[in-house]
């Protein structure tokens, strides 16, 4: 299960925030465009997740907090995600898994699995074949539906190709 | 890689028995690959008869009948790889009372062994939480985050839901 | 036709400045022609600032957003050609209480000329009615419609909103 | 405004019906697939709508009730309507417009307007100009506000160049 996730600077995440998540089912509610959508976003992210498309930014650091009336531009976004691992679904030898991910605005990029520094590919491995990991049904995002009725076969078949 | 694919086709099919009776109490729900010869690029065909109705292509559904299709065809791929956790965005929105309510039967159904992280404006779906988080922006531009306990659930976020 | 396709644009610009005033209270929208030398086969980027945030891409934005956005730009396009009545079908499935609340404020301003004829799940949204129709399937695959009172809405449709 | 609107036989409404709208604002509720959007359909297919997808039909005759388990198919499917004139938006010497059209299985299809026999174009020109013709944009159906938002230009493009 996810027990927790830290979000600072990333899309309209301009302070630190944490959220603990209990087992069971999580409910989140709020306004239009106040950010739910956003930590669906952050938690895809940090799982190592690049397509622009699927994080809703037309370039990488699109999703670092770009300020507001409120408050200047972020200079790094900055996730991190604890899994509660006791059950062993990811293959690492701990009973909790800290997955961290910092981007800042040149572009310089890092990554973290319990607070050793690794690359990119080596997020993608840890949650290869999870249920977690690319093509998992685990995350539907608002309008995800509508692709698989989609009239577009390309946009249906891609939703039955990402399960096999 | 064909063959990857048509064994999880089958698969999927088959679990969508189970979910599709789930969410519409009776009926039946078809996916077919169009074209045989050439399984990688053909197209997928769904074909549903709710109960009492007769069958038809899902374009020709109402609104809220291919939302319960839809879930009901992620719900049959969700369940050939069960992950630890499972988020849905606001996946209720064209859904009346009573189809929301057989869409958290199929959630409470599948969260005996899996997280869920569920976003909604729908009051019922809100009801049938363990926890419960407030997402707002009360000033501009910035995100809070904060939990909250069921009673307050109804004044709370009476501004995000209805 | 190239010259009257960029009349009618210059003036859904001008009107959308109007509706979207209306539906964010703030802010700001631009529609822009992509190509201007290809005008007739140019695709149509849309920005929007909501108030208090930063101008930005509309795929960029939230549901909800995008919604009231898409909303503007009907209106805009509406103010054009006034028609004696209006349809509108489940427009408002992707928004929050205050959002549906300056909708109806749109459709009201509207409603002085224009007969609205407004299908909707919203239980906002339907108490702002002149008058009401309940529409049931309870013989299978067959409809029927009745019209009601508002006092009878909290019960009557409960089945059909939440 | 839309006086009075009769379904017999078209998609849902197996059996005749009847109803009678009011000036100001008409609120139509109910569950899901009982047949609020049918309405619209038969609006737009009386005013001379011919496309299957607008229609949500993959052939003309789909629109014909095709039978359930409480009733046998029908053999035609018929709609009317009846417009008040009073402001001559019509360009025709009455005060209520009454347009009918019906099609037949064997796609036999006729057409009035206040009981005279007219073809499709006819209708076609009734409306043309007023807001209700082809490109108006007084019918927003369910999953319209997603073609203006689409990602795909030419989707896009068309809600645009409809209308000018
Ligand atoms: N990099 C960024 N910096 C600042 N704000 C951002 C950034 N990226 C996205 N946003 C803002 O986040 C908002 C969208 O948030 P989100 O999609 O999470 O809303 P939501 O709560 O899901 O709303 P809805 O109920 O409408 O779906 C947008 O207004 C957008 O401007
Ligand atoms: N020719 C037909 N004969 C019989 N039934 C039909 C025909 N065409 C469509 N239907 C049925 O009408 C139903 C759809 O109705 P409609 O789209 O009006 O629902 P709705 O009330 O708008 O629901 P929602 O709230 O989900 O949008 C479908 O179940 C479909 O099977
Ligand atoms: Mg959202
Ligand atoms: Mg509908």
């Amino acid at each position: 299960m996810l027990k927790k996730l830290l979000i600072n600077g990333f899309k309209s995440f301009a302070y630190k925030t944490v959220i603990d998540f209990s087992n069971g089912i999580n409910i989140i509610v709020g306004p239009n465009g106040c950010g739910k959508s956003n930590i669906i976003d952050a938690i895809r992210w940090v799982l190592g997740e690049q397509g622009t498309k699927m994080l809703r930014a037309s370039s990488g650091t699109d999703v670092i907090f770009g300020g507001s009336d409120a408050a200047p531009p972020a200079s790094y976004a900055e996730v991190s995600i604890i899994i509660d691992n006791s059950a062993k679904i990811l293959n690492v030898d701990f009973d909790d898994v800290v997955v961290t991910r910092k981007l800042f605005r040149s572009g310089e990029s890092y990554f973290y699995i319990n607070k050793r520094e690794v690359r990119l590919k080596d997020i993608h491995n840890l949650f290869f074949d999870t249920g977690l990991g690319k093509g998992s049904y685990s995350i539907i995002q608002q309008g995800q539906i509508d692709a698989i009725l989609s009239s577009n076969p390309a946009e249906r078949r891609a939703i039955f190709e990402e399960a096999a | 890689m064909r063959d990857e694919f048509l064994k999880s086709f089958e698969q999927i099919r088959k679990n969508l028995e189970y979910t599709f009776k789930r969410a519409f109490g009776g009926g039946e729900c078809i996916i077919e690959i169009q074209d045989r010869n050439d399984i990688l690029n053909s197209g997928i065909e769904i074909i549903a008869r709710p109960p009492g109705k007769k069958l038809k292509n899902i374009n020709l559904l109402s609104g809220g009948e291919r939302s319960m299709i839809a879930l009901s065809i992620i719900f049959a791929i969700f369940m050939r790889k069960i992950s630890p956790f499972c988020l849905l965005d606001e996946v209720d929105a064209a859904l009346d009372e009573a189809n929301v309510k057989r869409f958290i039967t199929l959630v409470e159904d599948f969260s005996k062994n899996t997280q869920f992280i569920i976003i909604t404006h729908n009051r019922i779906t809100a009801q049938h939480g363990d926890v419960f988080f407030g997402v707002t922006m009360q000033d501009p531009g910035i995100t809070k985050v904060f939990s909250f306990k069921p009673d307050y659930l109804e004044d709370t976020i009476k501004e995000g839901i209805y």
